[in-house]
């Protein structure tokens, strides 16, 4: 089972997060006695990353329009540049005593907290892109709601030129989304759900259409003309709501990998 | 162990460097 939910977290973690483990048991090896290595120059080039890190994420926060993105950020770049100060200050502790029990858990200390908080920043960013997402799934769900109101072929080529550029963005970006996942059941979801909204697409449009044309006739079947039409704008607005649900989900079920 | 220690920050580093050239994209 992957422990990341997107493919480009996983690459940049799951290496470090490794190690991390190895690191673990290297610590419990030197627990007979073996002397530290001098850690100042990686130390020191992991602070230094970290800086960086810290002030481009700053500007960041600065430049950003979501605002869960900046309530949540400044954590996580909290957690890391702890993190390296509890590096930098393990690493001094060895320079004095390379069997210093303290500076080792310190070292693993350090070397979690920089895991979890860089894992909290792609965290952040992956939660942004999504709600990027969300927002352009719930456009067309705003033009959904309108498909009951059109009433003429004029305003239903309105519908069908603002819906349509919408409708391309969403396709896209979830399909690219899916592609992402590492969650083979979530990805099927997103596939399934976004082939349901093209399938149905040009038969609301078509079902819109039959119901203008016989409203504007005054014949009959203008209400079943209408129940089906809304019962097809119905059916994609469910289908985007199951798009939104699966792409806010980070955990996995059990069950339904089961 | 000297090794993997050394690995181990390298790699840190480099997944720092990871995650800011993800923000420079992302912010762009």
């Amino acid at each position: 089972m992957p422990v990341f939910h997107t493919k480009t977290i996983e690459s940049i973690l799951e290496p470090v997060a490794q190690q991390v483990s190895r690191l673990v048991i290297l610590h419990e090896e030197a627990e007979d006695g073996n002397a530290m290595p001098d850690l100042e120059k990686p130390v020191f080039g992991v602070s230094r990353a970290v800086q960086n890190l810290v002030k481009v994420g700053r500007e960041t926060i600065q430049s950003s329009d979501d605002a869960i993105l900046r309530q949540d950020m400044p954590a996580a770049l909290q957690r890391v540049e702890q993190a390296a100060r509890h590096l930098e200050e393990a690493s001094g502790m060895l320079k004095a005593d390379p069997f210093s029990q303290p500076a080792r858990k310190k070292l693993i200390e350090g070397s979690r907290g920089i895991l979890q908080g860089t894992s909290s920043l792609l965290l952040c960013f992956d939660e942004s892109e999504v709600r990027k997402i969300i927002s352009e799934c719930k456009r067309v769900l705003d033009y959904l709601a309108v498909a009951e109101v059109v009433d003429s072929l004029e305003d239903l080529v309105r519908f069908v030129k603002d819906l349509s550029p919408c409708l391309s963005k969403v396709s896209r970006e979830v399909d690219g989304r899916q592609k992402e996942l590492t969650h083979q059941v979530h990805r099927d979801i997103l596939i399934r759900c976004l082939e349901e909204v093209k399938t149905l697409t040009p038969i609301l449009i078509c079902s819109m259409k039959i119901y203008i044309q016989i409203h504007a006739q005054g014949g009959k079947g203008g209400e079943e003309a209408g129940m089906n039409r809304d019962y097809l704008a119905q059916r994609m607005t469910d289908e985007l709501n199951e798009i939104i649900r699966v792409l806010q989900l980070t955990t996995y079920d059990e069950d339904e990998w089961d | 162990l000297r090794v993997g220690w050394e690995q181990l920050l390298t790699s840190i580093n480099r997944n720092i460097n990871e995650v800011e050239n993800q923000i420079l994209t992302r912010d762009s």
